[in-house]
């Protein structure tokens, strides 16, 4: 673990006496190593890096009976500020219909992680709808209907012959109809350089103003992470992050990059394919997975 | 890449950036970076513009010690494995009309029994490839709609038989012991002539987690073949190149978007001009 590797560099300095700016110059590049390894982006982690030797090299380490401690604990301070708060909740509008829009690359895991937000939605006392306005994969939506079956949410549907759009536009005034008042729409994945499907997104916005547009991101992305959500949220606009598939052993970096490029709030974590698996996102936990 | 005057410590660093920034990782990208400074020094290469073209020679190389071609052997049986979401049914699809657009016919067995919707979405797939499928109902054991595909195959006279497994992280152990006991089924009631291919589906957008992966989808089911999907992204899946220096598995097969057609043979040389 980093860690370690970050006892050991200093174990072998403490007999010098005195710490050197060469010093922590071999510790930093320990850290940088094993934050590319865990998928941080290669820019993002140059300027990490930067900020913590700066930190690094000033009195508390080089004056410190203990710099390798000093250090890890720098790193870690200075990794999980740059995860934000823990701010997993769902921002209800608070008066009339809260209309939230999933977006994200193919397979990032957005139709199951609509359950999974209509499930906790509905515990916490509101009446979602969900909207399946995928019209181009194959039995998408009856994929999202099996979902909200589970779920015990209505889904409001209009086969794949209707444009995205068309459908949103429609699950509104069902919505006001029928007492929904949250209305959580599952989109076809896509690639962020798409221009059709990026302007699909765009029209959608337009038509229903969504109070919260979150972007589904795999937690195994590698460095293209940072592509993805700068893209997304400068073409639509991001409020928040999900990071899905976290039950698995990636160290998750791509968390910081998207973080670091959107300064949106990463909101929840998907552990897992059932309906309540996903938790709130604890920066603190994010950045020691990261550090391994 | 900024234009050098001479082959120096910055190129270099831009060379290295443009390789981590693809996901080569670190150790690769450092074994790549001795290589073609040796190979520099060998050739005595001294026009910056040059060093490029070294280094892409070097990964085309190392990639086509390791890139495979489609099965074209049969009767064949087709295991597609791999994480959540990477693209096993979209590439099945796109397989079974590859196959048939060879004259050949193709059976899929819809091995996913437990996401939703999976056996419906693989149905649409095999209906637009002319293919047959082979189902039963939800959550019902996958490891016996393999068993019947493979009768099925055999009864009817199939060439290719085409098996969708549900996606799984590969540290999900019970998860990859039903996979293994599916591979089983493959190897113990396939025609004895038949060839087998086990083909792990990689999303090129993965970064080192692929590495870990490969090696342990590997380790429970012999995995002979490579599909890397969503090149047509602006992920690079740089990846590849640590995969198969480890696993020694062949790429054989690029995904370059959600269409039928939307399937290749893997192309080093291709490749190795993407990456840089
Ligand atoms: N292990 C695990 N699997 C997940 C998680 N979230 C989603 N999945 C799985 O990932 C796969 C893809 O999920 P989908 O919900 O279909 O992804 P999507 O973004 O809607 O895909 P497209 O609509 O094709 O873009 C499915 O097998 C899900 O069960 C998670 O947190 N953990
Ligand atoms: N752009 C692009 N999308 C792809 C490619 N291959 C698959 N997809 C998309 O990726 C998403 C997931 O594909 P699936 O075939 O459902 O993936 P899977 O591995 O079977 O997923 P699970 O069964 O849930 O594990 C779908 O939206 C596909 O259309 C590709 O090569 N390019
Ligand atoms: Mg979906
Ligand atoms: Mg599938």
């Amino acid at each position: 673990s980093l860690s370690e590797k970050l006892q050991n560099v200093f174990k072998k300095l403490r007999s010098k006496g005195k710490l050197s700016e060469k010093d922590v110059k071999k510790a930093m590049r320990e850290v940088k190593l094993a934050l590319l390894e865990a998928d941080v982006n290669f820019k993002v982690v140059k300027k990490f890096i930067n900020r913590v030797t700066e930190r690094a090299v000033g009195q508390e380490v080089m004056k410190s009976l203990t710099p390798g401690q000093q250090v890890v604990k720098i790193v870690r301070d200075e990794l999980t500020d740059l995860m934000g708060k823990t701010s997993s909740q769902i921002n209800y509008s608070p008066g009339g219909i809260t209309v939230i829009l999933l977006v994200g690359l193919q397979g990032a895991g957005k139709t199951t992680t609509a359950g999974k937000l209509a499930y906790r939605i509905k515990k916490e006392g509101h009446y979602p709808l969900l909207v399946a306005a995928d019209v181009y994969r194959p039995a998408a939506v009856k994929q999202l209907q099996v979902v909200g079956e589970r779920a015990d949410v209505p889904v409001f549907a209009m086969g794949e012959k209707n444009s995205p759009v068309d459908i949103v536009k429609a699950s509104m005034s069902f919505a006001k109809n029928n007492g929904r008042d949250v209305v959580l729409v599952d989109t076809a994945g896509r690639l962020h350089i798409d221009e059709t499907l990026m302007e699909e997104l765009h029209q959608m916005k337009k038509a229903v103003h969504p109070h919260e547009i979150l972007l589904v991101v795999d937690a195994m992305t590698g460095q293209d992470a940072v592509n993805v959500a700068d893209s997304f949220n400068k073409k639509l606009g991001i409020d928040g992050v999900i990071l899905t598939k976290l039950d698995g052993d990636t160290r998750g970096g791509a968390a910081i990059s998207v973080k670091a490029v959107t300064e949106c709030p990463i909101k929840f974590v998907g552990t897992g394919e059932k309906l309540e698996e996903m938790e709130p996102f604890y920066p603190d936990r994010m950045a020691s997975r990261i550090l391994g | 890449l900024t234009s050098h005057k001479k082959i120096d410590e910055g190129l270099f660093e831009e060379l290295e950036e443009v390789l981590i920034t693809a996901d080569v990782g670190v150790d690769t990208t450092i074994e790549l970076m001795d290589d073609l400074r040796e190979k520099i020094k060998q050739e005595k290469t001294s026009n910056p513009e040059d060093v490029k073209d070294v280094l892409k020679a070097l990964i085309q190389e190392k990639l086509k010690q390791y890139s495979g071609k489609l099965p074209d052997e049969y009767p064949l049986v087709i295991m597609v494995v791999g994480v959540n979401g990477s693209g096993k049914t979209t590439t099945i699809g796109k397989l079974a009309y590859k196959y048939r657009e060879k004259g050949k016919k193709v059976l899929v067995g819809a091995g996913d029994t437990f996401r939703a919707a999976a056996v419906e979405q693989l149905e649409i797939w095999a209906n637009r490839a002319d293919a047959g499928i082979i189902k039963h109902k939800a959550g019902s054991d996958p490891s016996a709609v393999i068993y019947d595909a493979l009768k099925a195959a055999a009864a009817r006279g199939i060439d290719v038989v085409i098996c969708d497994t549900a996606g799984r992280l590969q540290t999900q152990k019970n998860l990859m012991e039903e996979l293994k006991k599916i591979y089983r089924v493959i190897t113990n009631e396939a025609p004895k002539n038949a060839a087998v291919e086990v083909l792990l589906v990689l999303d090129a957008t993965t970064g080192q987690n692929a590495l870990s992966q490969a090696k342990l989808f590997k380790e429970a089911v012999d995995v002979s073949g490579i599909a890397l999907t969503k090149l047509d992204g602006t992920a690079k899946g740089g990846i590849i190149l640590a995969v198969t220096n480890h696993t020694h598995i062949p790429i054989k097969l690029i995904g370059v978007g959600e269409g039928i057609e939307d399937l290749q043979e893997f192309d080093p040389e291709a490749f190795a001009d993407a990456l840089l």
